[in-house]
């Protein structure tokens, strides 16, 4: 799952 | 969402807080520097322009509130405490600090597209963007005790982000090691000034550096 950041966080 | 990130995103909203009282109560934005406060607004600026196409109440929410208070912050030190401040202490060469950023965010985005490199720059700046202020802080010697406090809780929230990291590559729903680096970069940078605090600052003595 490396690089696949949801942008769920702040 | 877990403990960790809750409390860090709190720990964001305290330090907040804290300023803008710090501010509204003396009238003064003395021992703030200004150049971070405008590296923040350019942080969130860049960071959440996904306002504009998703939507979750508490991410949202928080964004906006991060945007609007920083936006806030400046207008006062601009508009009505501008004459408390003194550009003559504030003097970190943040032009460094973009120019890194945009480097490194053009170099390793996970994609070229105009948000996700905007996103990357926003990751790098946030990690040094306390620079001026602690420069500052240096320059001085010395912080009044709020302004300590203010330091302290900005640090702690990304500080706090390190072990929701952890627990999410436990979890494994969640691995973004440009994140990670960057977060800890940020945690390392409040490092010397979290000692000093501890020793310090809590123990009931004013900050002042050795």
């Amino acid at each position: 799952k490396v690089g696949v950041n949801p942008k769920d966080e702040l | 969402m877990n403990i960790f990130r809750l409390a860090g995103d709190l720990f964001h909203l305290i330090s907040i807080f804290i300023l803008i009282h710090k501010m509204t109560t003396s009238k003064s934005c003395s021992g703030i520097s200004f150049k971070s406060q405008a590296l923040y607004l350019l942080v969130y600026v860049t960071r959440y322009l996904d306002l504009f196409w998703t939507f979750a109440l508490y991410n949202s929410t928080m964004k906006i509130i991060f945007i609007g208070s920083s936006a806030y912050v400046l207008h006062l030190m601009t508009g009505p405490f501008k004459p408390t401040h003194d550009p003559n202490i504030d003097t970190f060469k943040v032009r460094y600090l973009i120019g890194g950023a945009a480097i490194l965010a053009l170099l390793f985005p996970y994609k070229w597209t105009p948000a996700e490199v905007l996103w990357t720059f926003s990751i790098w700046l946030e990690s040094v963007a306390i620079l001026p202020q602690l420069f500052m802080v240096q320059r001085t010697g010395a912080a009044e005790t709020i302004t300590t406090h203010y330091i302290f809780a900005l640090g702690a929230y990304r500080a706090l982000y390190i072990p929701n990291w952890i627990y999410r590559y436990l979890t494994s729903t969640f691995w973004d090691p440009l994140s990670i680096i960057a977060g800890v970069i940020q945690t390392v940078l409040y490092s010397d000034f979290f000692y000093i605090y501890y020793t310090k600052v809590l123990q009931g003595r004013k900050f002042e550096l050795p």
